[in-house]
């Protein structure tokens, strides 16, 4: 049983600095409080772009989304969840990396199902498929939205 | 889904594979939905789905429209490759709601019980508060929780 | 003292009914539990855009973030703060409220101080001035941005 | 503001009336800006500004540079009104901080203690926890808490 756990955190600690160096361009990893304890907690280390290395609750509201989509994306690429469904992750993330993660969501997405609500247009334009949400009179109606750059390719 | 929160007509949402997006003006709904699948699954914690007890997820009516009588939310899962253990392709799992409070469960149409639902569900890995599901501003609980409960989040996946 | 307690809310009661028509296109107002006890707890009544009173806790992320500026505009419009610090408060809102919001600002900060922080366009453009901020190595730093709308007018 | 977390050098940061907008990449100062104002107006709550202990807020070196030893942050007041119980037609307060901690707040460039700032503030109705300051994630807090504390926002105004 623990043999399961450590290859487990293992992979998925691969995964997070992989991801983590794609996304925050930084080092990033996971590790046990006490390593040779499996009951112990899990820390986050994550230094985005080259900075010292600082707790990760010093980060800014953008660094920590970067860093748990990372965490959740490293996971993921170990045992893949049926379905995702995020709701307005990006609201606190600059135009660089509400890119990034839209573009890393989009190239999971050609595995994985992922259902993204949000207000941002780059992200929009990537999904596969669009819903228009609107509230009339109180009720909410869906419609499918078609975007021109789906029509070109 | 059905009279659940704000959509009061009946209406289906296809979910295809790949990268599925909603969008919208504040308050159109698009929450609404994810409380919907949340519920769907067999969540209990009416404060995760914003409202105080289990009859405030039914449509509550406007000036000229009175209330619904139930609310009700069906999902359908694709089991071409036998994820769940039943011989159907798909299977749909469904959880009314009446104004009292109280919830049917029906999975491929046949009444059963919250624990059963909970139980298929489990064979394929979802769970109504798993973290593959993540609510309008909590995408950095997992920087702000205790490092036990992250390590938990490895126990759940190990 | 009583007299001053009830003054005082009536009349930010008031501006408040006024502010969340103006930006939420709804009936709001603020009223005591108990309206003979000014010690009981202060209820926030709000239906944006003429739907059925929902309790607050039910609002969508938008609807709260424009509830609750509404509240420190009202409060402004009776007795303005030397100064008002706004860090990513349009975070949650959509492409209509931010530009509701950005311009409600824009009116207010011809008598009062407002620094805001922000990664909206739109709320940028609306500033009197702009200074990006910037990191190198590890260190911040600050730049006066000027925009071209602002040589224009 | 000099040595104060991400602001190793010395800058001042003009701040005219109207509307001042700060932009620019994540992680790349911003709210440490604001974290800077809470701290010259002697903030006690670390945690409020990301920190675990004070010294944490003095910048902490990089690959090449060393840490520095000191965080000092000045703020400048306009007092052509007298809204401030003092002659000067500006007003400046002064929090320095070292690494073991050890604040020092100056008046006008006179040493003083943090009680005498607070008293100073408050007459002119500055606050360091006031409501006017809205840290990031913090707008929809007057909606969340308790109908108590919002009272007590009302008390605080009358
Ligand atoms: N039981 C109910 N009956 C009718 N309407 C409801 C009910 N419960 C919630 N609503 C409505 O749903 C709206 C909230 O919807 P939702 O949270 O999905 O918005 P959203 O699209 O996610 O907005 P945002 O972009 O601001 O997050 C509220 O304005 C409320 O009026
Ligand atoms: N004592 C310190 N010394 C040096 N750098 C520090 C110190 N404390 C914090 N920082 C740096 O400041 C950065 C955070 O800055 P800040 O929170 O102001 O970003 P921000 O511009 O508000 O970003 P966002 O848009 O994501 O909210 C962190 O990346 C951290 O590296
Ligand atoms: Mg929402
Ligand atoms: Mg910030």
């Amino acid at each position: 049983k623990k043999e399961v756990f450590y290859e487990c955190l293992r992979a998925i600690d691969k995964n997070f600095r992989e991801v983590f160096k794609e996304i925050a361009k930084g080092e990033g990893s996971l590790q046990l409080e006490n390593p040779l304890d499996i009951r112990s907690g899990l820390l986050i280390q994550a230094n985005p772009a080259g900075k010292n290395l600082l707790n990760i609750d010093a980060m800014s509201g953008g660094e920590k989304t970067l860093t748990a989509l990372a965490f959740l994306f490293a996971i993921l690429k170990y045992k893949p969840a049926p379905f995702y469904i995020l709701d307005e992750v990006d609201a606190a993330l600059d135009k660089v990396n509400t890119r990034k993660i839209a573009e890393m969501i989009k190239k999971l997405s050609k595995k994985e199902q992922f259902i993204v609500i949000t207000h941002n247009d780059y992200t929009i334009k990537q999904g596969d498929r669009v819903y228009g949400v609107s509230m009339e009179n109180g009720e909410s109606k869906i419609l499918g939205l078609e975007l021109p750059e789906m029509k070109a390719g | 889904m059905q009279g659940f929160k704000s959509f009061r007509k009946r209406v289906s949402i296809p979910i295809l594979p790949g990268f599925t997006v909603f969008c919208g003006p504040n308050g159109s709904g698009k929450t609404n939905i994810l409380d919907a699948v949340c519920f769907a699954l067999g969540r209990t914690s009416t404060k995760s789905m914003r409202a105080d007890r289990l009859h405030e997820l039914i449509y509550h009516g406007n000036a000229s429209i009175p209330p619904s009588d139930y609310a009700s939310v069906s999902l359908w899962f694709d089991n071409s490759d036998r994820v769940f253990p039943l011989e159907t392709p798909e299977v749909s799992i469904k959880r009314k709601i009446n104004k009292k409070g109280i919830s049917v469960y029906k999975i491929n149409g046949k009444t059963t019980t919250r624990e059963k639902v909970l139980e298929l569900l489990s064979s394929a890995r979802i769970h109504p508060d798993g973290f593959n599901i993540i609510m309008q501003g909590d995408v950095s609980q997992v920087i702000d929780m205790s490092p036990e409960e992250r390590r938990e989040i490895i126990d759940q996946v190990a």
